[in-house]
Formats: C-alpha cells, structure tokens, sequence
C-alpha cells in the first residue's frame, strides 16, 4: 500500500514539466527515503535524478519499496488536470498495475481521481559516484535558460568554461559567434539573484544545447540554479525543490575528435 | 563539432 499526499501538489505538475521531454519512460521508486527516479534519455546522453524526501509529504506511507513504470507524457496530461493549489495524493495498492491521482482543492469541494496504468520499464540503473567538482557555480535560473536559449538560436553546442574571471558561456555557428561572460556577484538585494562561483580549478567542458535546453524546463521549480563543473565528466544541473529535495540533470560532455 | 560521449561511459551501470 502506498498513500503520499502532497499539499504543494504544484511541486509534482512542475517537476513533469522538467522532465517529460527529455525522458519518456521511467520507474518511479517508493520507499522510506522518499519518493525519486533515474532515468536517462533515449540516447543515453543525459541521466535526470529526482528525489522528493518522504518528509517533505503531509501524509507518507509506503508499506514496502515500490517501483512504478510510468509513461511520464501521460502522468504529466493527468497532473496537468490539477489545479495549481490541489493537494496532490498518490495511490497504489500492493501489485496492482495502477496508479492513482487524487486532486483536492484547498477548499475541499472538487475532489477528482485520475487512475493511470503502469508499465513495465526494463531501465538500467547508473551508480552516480560522489564527486568533488572542479568548479561550481550557483545563478539564477532564470538567467541560465536566458543564456541556453539565447546560444541555442547561434549555436548547437556551448563551451562553458569556468576561470577567476566568471564564468563563460561560448558558442559558434554558421552566422557567427557569441560569448557570454557572468562575473561572480554577491552584492545583490536578494540572495536568488546572486552568481557565486566557486572554483578550484579553471574547467572548460562543451555540451549539446539542445540537452541543456531541456534542462531548463526546470526553471519554474527553483530561483536559483547550480551547475557543477569538471574536467572530462559530465556537468551536472540542479535544481532544487523548495525543502523537499531535487531535481539533477547529468550530461555528457563533447569532446574534439 | 566534436563526438558526444554517452553517460553510461560515466556512471556504471549498477
């Protein structure tokens, strides 16, 4: 039996959103940590992790570790029939090859259950070692899918490259050229709109926009975003979700041939 | 342009 009510069920709407286009298939697994997913893209480029800590739920009961195969494009078109103040609550019975959404409004008169069928998923999962990152720099988030979009109408992949000076994000295309320089910036009204970078290391990595642009659909769940940097491994993004735990996109660098 | 390396070539497969 598994039962999770989520007040803020916008958190749940927003994280589909993040991650549906980027991955299509993916096993949900339910146990006392929390509620999370690894899955990676069907090229095997990016891997997304998200975990939502058991405690950041109203009501948690997962009797047994659960591991739920859903079409995320149809999970998102059912949360999408959630309103943005329901409280969002999921339900499976012990092997059964559905799962339930139930919306309530805060005022509790509309009360709605959409019931999804499960899937079987065969997905591999990646141990992700523990990394001590070369550079880390937290902005933004808004900025960051700026200057993902931005990029992406220039060029299809970005260098970014971390030194004293800030942080540089590089592109180059047919039409031309572009650099985006942001200088670390602590002097700010509010501690979102910060840029801090912490470097122990100079690292300059490239990566596909056309990934990082996915990422940032993610944008709505965090003000701010951290990318973590170095030399030869995949970057990782995150974004975190307000007290309750995160959302990480890992991807691949390019190299030169 | 240079060649996409995959993910799975840094994360082992568990």
């Amino acid at each position: 039996m598994l039962e999770l009510r989520l007040v803020q069920g916008s958190l749940l709407k927003k994280v589909l959103e993040s991650i549906k286009e980027l991955v299509n298939d993916a096993n949900f697994d339910c146990s006392s940590t929390g509620f999370s997913l690894q899955a990676m893209d069907s090229s095997h480029v990016a891997l997304v992790a998200l975990l939502l800590r058991s405690e950041g739920f109203e009501h948690y009961r997962c009797d047994r570790n659960l591991s739920m195969g859903m079409n995320l494009n149809n999970m998102a078109k059912m949360l999408k029939c959630a309103g943005n103040d329901d409280i969002i609550t999921i339900k499976a019975d012990d092997g059964s090859d559905t799962v339930t959404f139930m919306f309530e409004s805060p005022t509790q008169d509309k009360i709605s259950d959409f019931e999804m069928k499960l899937m079987d998923i065969d997905s591999e999962h990646l141990g992700i070692p523990e990394a001590e990152y070369d550079a880390i720099v937290r902005m933004p988030s808004a900025e960051f899918a700026r200057i993902c979009k931005d990029l992406s109408s220039i060029g299809d992949t970005v260098v970014i490259s971390v030194t004293k000076e800030g942080v540089k994000f590089s592109t180059k295309g047919d039409i031309g050229a572009a650099n985006i320089v942001c200088r670390q910036n602590t002097t700010v009204d509010k501690p979102d709109d910060a840029t801090v970078i912490e470097m122990k290391e100079p690292v300059s990595l490239q990566f596909a926009l056309r990934y990082t642009n996915f990422f940032t659909k993610a944008t709505p769940l965090s003000s701010t975003v951290t990318i973590s940097l170095s030399n030869e491994l995949p970057v990782v993004v995150e974004y975190k979700i307000a007290e309750m735990g995160y959302v990480r996109f890992y991807l691949a660098p390019k190299i030169e041939e | 342009k240079g060649v996409q390396l995959n993910i799975t070539e840094f994360f082992p497969t568990t």
